[in-house]
């Protein structure tokens, strides 16, 4: 472990909570993409089924309980509790085309034929891009609540670190994932776009606001 | 090498 997966982890921990408690406080989920969050809940199913199999640490086995509990529970409220705010016109990403190439992907590239790698790796190359359908979602409304901005910076934030992390493990311990770093890159590149309109607008107090 | 017989990583 070192500082820069840690402080990746803990945003990553921040940009769950910081939408499980926007969507619970505000009783609204007007502005989330409900697909986005399906699609995180996916990824975390399909990447911590070694829980049944392999124990790591306390720390890996509680941070992957909380992450599936807080992502099932996202879920729950955007389309079960708080459904009627839903936003289900703007949420209109295809994710068929997002899952069908990421799965036969998996199936072609991965580091083992096991069920277990097929899916982390299908985990991996679909987290790269799960955020598409809220990015989407931000750019046919043309505008994103702040607190949103906020879980979307983390969120963001969370996968750059792990790219330093990962320059860290290779130069410190020869360590290396080449499907972890390429599509930890990918979906890095995905926010570039956002972090700019972050840093120059939700960080100067204007509201984030994309021309229509 | 490449195969990660075990992930460490979340």
């Amino acid at each position: 472990m070192n500082i820069f997966r840690l402080f990746g982890d803990l945003s990553h921990l921040a940009a769950i909570i910081i939408l499980l408690l926007k969507i619970w406080k505000s009783r609204s989920c007007a502005g989330i993409s409900g697909k986005s969050q399906i699609l995180f809940a996916i990824v975390f199913t399909t990447r911590y089924l070694d829980l049944l199999t392999s124990f790591i640490s306390l720390y890996n086995t509680s941070m992957k309980m909380i992450y599936i509990g807080c992502s099932y529970a996202t879920v729950y409220l955007i389309y079960a509790k708080f459904r009627a705010t839903y936003d289900g016109n703007h949420d209109s990403f295809r994710v068929e085309f997002l899952i069908v190439p990421v799965g036969g992907l998996a199936v072609l590239i991965n580091h083992d034929f096991s069920l277990l790698e097929i899916l982390w790796t299908f985990s991996i190359y679909l987290e790269s891009v799960a955020i598409l359908p809220q990015l989407f979602m931000i750019s046919k409304t043309g505008e994103a609540e702040t607190i949103t901005t906020h879980y979307l910076f983390c969120q963001g934030l969370y996968r750059a670190l792990y790219l330093i992390n990962w320059i860290w493990r290779f130069y410190f311990e020869g360590f290396f994932d080449m499907i972890a770093i390429v599509a930890g890159v990918v979906q890095t590149i995905l926010y570039c776009d956002f972090f700019y309109l972050y840093v120059t607008k939700v960080l100067k107090g204007k509201k984030l606001s994309l021309p229509a | 090498g490449m195969s990660v017989d075990e992930h460490d990583e979340l």
